[in-house]
């Protein structure tokens, strides 16, 4: 882990191989999880750190599901080895691990992460073949259920935001239905994306606000501050469907509707210049930021049990 | 590997409905094979299109035709994919190392 580069982008196998490394480093409190394989096959990896017991409450954290956000995978290697080292070091952490449980997948589409490395650095989807069609793969994001195929989703194979056939269609998605639902006990879901400097939450699907609009505002706003106060990165704050538009598939929909009350999704920074292309010297920068906001929340949830 | 010499992404600052209205039509024609990385919903969030070469001309023409304001965010999209395949190179032999 000491020569690992954390301000530089890794091949899918760069990563899983820290990982196994963050693991040995913290055999207490990491583990590495396999919750499945990818539509060619690849292995999906979770690090589960834990202090003890089972099916404690628990917050998940996903990053990667849109391949070509290579930010968004680099930003959660990096908040992974901080969780790591802060643990016993740092009194919040400290506190929130020795209470729950915290699942970080920090790949969440991989074939496509690869095809973004070998193919074709714009990709966005999952790989899956579409029956009756010349173009590949599935939005991850379009997929999941929850107002499954309504707007802001496209019926077309080769559209970008395309739903698939019907939901959980894709096995990367179902992978992580089937954990979390197996669960159970999950008080969270936060899923990492880039670009555009947001901070949102439910609904993406209906732009009717959701139960809790308030006090998921009211965190998000609180998150964004601590997010802005190390570089000043302006974010906005909303629900998905009023900040950008009329979404319907996405995953903190669903984890919503299940019951996850704290669902939020971030868009990292551009800085105005590069979109999803973020250099890899602004990494460091994005990751530190994004953890103050993220460790907002995963604080606030720790401290608002429900 | 693909590669796009001389695609630019394009960054539009909508003033008005109409011109969102305008770019989501522009969107849907798929004969332009242009890719919004963000998407006409307001005039709060600027729209980034990434506009492969082939395609450069009528993008540009029919934005200043409509007068709607644009920059130029990345002006050669391959260029700065090689610099990140170069970083990636180097992360990679130090990591052999």
């Amino acid at each position: 882990a000491k020569s690992f580069d954390f301000g530089a982008y890794h091949t899918l196998e760069a990563i899983y191989s820290w990982m196994d490394t963050l693991v040995s480093d913290y055999p207490n409190l990491v583990s590495k999880m396999l919750i499945g394989t990818s539509y060619e096959n690849r292995p999906m990896y979770v690090l589960k750190f834990s202090t003890g017991g089972t099916k404690r409450p628990a917050i998940w954290v996903d990053a990667g599901i849109h391949s070509r956000e290579w930010v968004s995978s680099a930003s959660t290697v990096w908040m992974a080895n901080k969780m790591a080292t802060d643990y016993g070091v740092d009194s919040s952490v400290t506190s929130l691990l020795d209470q729950m449980d915290v699942y970080l997948m920090i790949v969440n589409n991989p074939d496509g992460y690869v095809y973004t490395h070998t193919n074709d650095r714009m990709w966005r989807k999952t790989r899956s073949k579409n029956p009756g069609s010349v173009c590949r793969g599935v939005d991850p994001n379009r997929n999941w259920d929850a107002g499954f195929s309504g707007p802001g989703a496209s019926n077309n194979p080769c559209s970008e935001s395309y739903h698939g056939p019907h939901a959980h269609s894709e096995i990367e998605v179902k992978n992580v239905v089937d954990l979390v639902r197996s669960h159970g006990n999950f008080k969270a879901f936060i899923s990492i994306h880039a670009y555009s400097q947001l901070l949102m939450y439910p609904y993406g699907y209906v732009c009717t606000s959701i139960p809790h609009q308030a006090e998921l505002d009211s965190v998000g706003r609180s998150a964004v501050q601590a997010l802005s106060s190390l570089y000043g990165t302006s974010y906005k704050v909303g629900s998905i469907c009023k900040i950008i538009y009329q979404a319907s598939g996405g995953s903190i929909d669903w984890s919503y509707d299940i019951g996850i009350k704290y669902s939020f999704a971030f868009e990292l920074r551009d800085t105005g210049r590069y979109g999803f292309l973020l250099p890899a010297s602004q990494i460091i920068p994005t990751a530190s930021e994004t953890w103050l906001g993220l460790k907002y929340i995963m604080e606030y949830v720790r401290d608002h049990p429900y | 590997r693909k590669v796009f010499m001389g695609d630019q992404v394009l960054r539009i600052n909508v003033e008005s409905e109409e011109h969102i209205h305008l770019l989501k039509e522009f969107e849907d024609d798929q004969r332009w094979e242009l890719d919004f990385w963000t998407h006409p919903v307001s005039t709060e969030l600027p729209i980034d299109i990434h506009v492969p070469y082939s395609s450069l001309h009528v993008t540009k023409d029919f934005l200043q035709d409509n007068k709607i304001p644009f920059s130029v965010m990345i002006n050669n999209l391959q260029d700065l994919l090689d610099e990140e395949q170069e970083d990636l190179q180097i992360n990679n032999i130090k990591e052999c190392n």
